[in-house]
């Protein structure tokens, strides 16, 4: 958070406009593995009391103690709520970590530390202890909505897809949606497969994980001078020393045992030959190196993110690493230096992260999901004393880490930003604001999962987000029209929401007033036409004329007709309905077809994705 | 979750809590509990009941008993105690 939130525009302290007296009534309910008190990103210094709507408690466990900004506690695993992994304290504190300044981990990422609302309040539920439980999450739902929670972040989820009523975030999520409070979730981390995305309840604001412009390389310099570059998180400084490299298949254990050894699979190697020298593995397996005595391990890495390790590390590109190989085979004695890394700010960003689960819906095929993206790689933030980054004896305050996890609560923490603006707005209004000021992304890869099914609306806009112009609301009544469309009876609706329900009227679940517009083709036609409906509600100037304008994405066919195409607005909360017509003919069965309409009045861009796809 | 009478935690849930005054969520849970069982004595049974924002509980149940709760009259689900991941 040393460079996320600076990279969205949310600048430090006075260089960003705050509503502090809400700020500080508003409370934000964390679903993790528990937090750190004694942290200070929860330092109650300056805080007054918990706000008068706060009826939770205290109630961690044995020796675990609440504050004036930590006001609440519970938990549902077994011990107390202290978090033993970090990552309760890391996501909380993105969200809503006070500004501590000065901090970095081992000298990486050096700057202020902070939540999107360090004013505000944090709740923690420890739902999480290794594994989540359905039964905890429930029970936390049950406790957050009820003690007066008013954004929930849980970054959690699961690898397997299930029907709403048997999902517990979708479940917790409705009845927190029904009492006002927004239920932001992690897309999850099983990308970039197709389809790969959990979390699809259209009551919740789902969240992918990109990059920033901050990124932290290391250089590994040859013996020959030259110098490569890794995307590693190496935080040892070996200070330029060179060692001699072992390329893994040269220390194997046996003859029989060279192609395993290329690979450094454990039992694999010699490590008499890899003692006190760089290991160079295909594959970087950390238990390998650290039990053969390696100095340092650089090793081939297609992947971009990067964990930290026990050890001196760096992870070469392809190209990088034969270069390398080259390197090793052209003479008697290989040396290098592994360098600590360092922090460049140059990056081209945002860039869509591959873990992060991509869409379409599996369950409600027509709303898109992802929603937004968020930051979600390297990340530095607020540690566990408990949690060792080295598993030794090294204790750090703050560290870093990647995942949906990291990403979630920062749009968390943006939704309660906004929300200090317009307390009344309902989760829907709140939601639509970040939506449709999203910045745009392009697709970064041309194949299926790297489309609006990896960032939905695009990247997270803090300060837009609070001036939105117009928004798509939706109530509790619409998305129990969006359940009959998809086919739930009236009884069980009746006992979802608590009140007698008619189905009679069945809404075609795409024309849920959602801020984005998605339908999938129950095959490739050879023309189609669908229509959606909205309706937008005016928040932005009472007298306001907003024109409809549609931007078709890169080789799209489709055809968007938007009615009326202009809305005149008269006073503010006025709402007026229109449709969009989308048709084509011959779409490409294997990439979805993809435009934004945008509403203008000149002031406010209100921008919705529009996605059409078959198959 | 499961013990060695093959019994197995499952989330019953049941949408949105009744309106009514005289309503009391952890009773009807209990009394649910000791119709599908057959028992007086649901000791070890009950493992959670959901009674502040909506309506359900979390109970150690055989799969016959699964199925009969699941068609019991304001049971909107019935599934198993699923363990998910910190993303």
């Amino acid at each position: 958070t040393t460079a996320s939130w600076d990279f969205m525009g949310l600048k430090e302290g006075n260089k960003t406009n705050r509503n502090l007296s809400v700020e500080s009534d508003t409370i934000i309910g964390v679903f993790d593995g528990g937090i750190w008190p004694e942290s200070e990103s929860f330092s109650d210094k300056g805080f007054g009391p918990p706000p008068k709507k706060w009826k939770g408690i205290c109630a961690g466990g044995n020796n675990f103690t609440c504050n004036n900004k930590l006001i609440g506690a519970r938990h549902y695993a077994p011990g107390n709520a202290t978090d033993s992994s970090g990552h309760g304290t890391h996501t909380a504190s993105i969200a809503a970590g006070n500004a501590v300044a000065k901090t970095s981990f081992f000298g990486l990422g050096y700057g202020t530390v902070r939540g999107a609302v360090p004013a505000s309040r944090i709740a923690a539920y420890k739902v999480c202890d290794g594994e989540c439980k359905d039964d905890y999450i429930l029970s936390a739902f049950d406790d957050a909505i009820a003690d007066g929670v008013d954004i929930i972040t849980i970054s959690i989820g699961d690898i397997n897809v299930y029907p709403f009523e048997k999902d517990p975030i979708a479940i917790g999520a409705f009845h927190a949606m029904s009492k006002g409070i927004l239920t932001v979730n992690a897309a999850g981390n099983t990308g970039p497969y197709t389809a790969s995305i959990a979390s699809l309840a259209p009551w919740m604001l789902t969240v992918a994980a990109s990059t920033t412009n901050r990124v932290f390389v290391n250089k590994v310099v040859l013996g020959d001078g030259k110098t490569l570059v890794g995307n590693s998180l190496n935080t040892f400084d070996l200070k330029g020393e060179k060692f001699p490299l072992v390329y893994g298949k040269s220390a194997a254990s046996s003859a029989s045992e060279v192609k395993c050894a290329e690979d450094c699979t454990p039992n694999c190697l010699d490590a008499s030959l890899v003692k006190g020298n760089i290991l160079v593995c295909n594959i970087f397996l950390p238990y390998v190196a650290y039990t053969t005595g390696a100095v340092a391990c650089i090793f081939k890495d297609g992947s971009d993110w990067a964990q930290i390790e026990g050890i001196p590390v760096s992870g070469l590109q392809e190209d990088d690493f034969e270069s390398l190989l080259s390197y090793i085979k052209s003479t008697n004695s290989p040396k290098a230096a592994v360098l600590k890394s360092e922090t460049v700010f140059n990056q081209p960003a945002p860039k869509i992260l591959s873990f992060s689960s991509r869409g379409p819906n599996i369950i409600a095929a027509d709303i898109l999901k992802p929603d937004v993206t968020a930051p979600g790689l390297e990340i530095l933030a607020a540690n566990s004393h408990k949690a060792l980054p080295f598993y030794d004896n090294t204790h750090v305050k703050y560290t870093v880490e990647s995942g949906t996890s990291m990403s979630c609560p920062h749009v968390a923490g943006v939704a309660a930003y906004v929300k200090t603006f317009h307390p009344k707005w309902s989760p829907s209004m709140i939601k639509s604001a970040i939506m449709t000021t999203a910045w745009s992304m392009n697709a970064s890869e041309t194949r299926y999962a790297s489309t609006e099914f990896a960032y939905g609306a695009g990247h997270v806009d803090p300060i837009a987000a609070t001036n939105p112009g117009l928004v798509y609301d939706s109530a509790k009544a619409d998305y129990i029209a969006f359940l009959c469309g998809m086919n739930y009876n009236a009884t069980t609706m009746k006992l979802i929401s608590g009140e007698a329900v008619t189905c009679t009227e069945k809404s075609l679940p795409r024309n849920l007033n959602y801020p984005s517009m998605s339908t999938k083709l129950s095959r490739s036609y050879s023309s189609f036409s669908v229509t959606f409906s909205r309706t937008v509600t005016n928040v932005g100037t009472p007298n306001s004329t907003y024109k409809s304008k549609v931007v078709l994405n890169h080789g799209s066919k489709l055809n968007v007709k938007v009615s009326p195409s202009v809305l005149s607005m008269k006073s503010l909360n006025e709402k007026q309905s229109f449709t969009v017509t989308v048709s084509g003919s011959d779409l490409d069965s294997k990439l979805p077809s993809s435009a934004n309409l945008i509403w203008s009045d000149g002031t406010h861009n209100v921008r919705s994705p529009i996605v059409v796809y078959a198959g | 979750t499961k013990d060695h009478q093959e019994k197995q935690v499952y989330i019953v849930y049941m949408g949105s809590l009744p309106s009514r005054a005289d309503y009391t969520p952890m009773s009807n849970h209990v009394s649910i509990l000791q119709e599908i069982t057959g028992e007086s004595s649901i000791e070890g049974r009950l493992v959670r009941s959901y009674k502040r924002s909506f309506n359900g509980f979390a109970a150690r149940l055989t799969e016959s008993e699964r199925q009969l709760v699941a068609n019991m009259e304001g049971v909107v689900s019935v599934f198993p105690n699923k363990k998910l991941k910190l993303q």
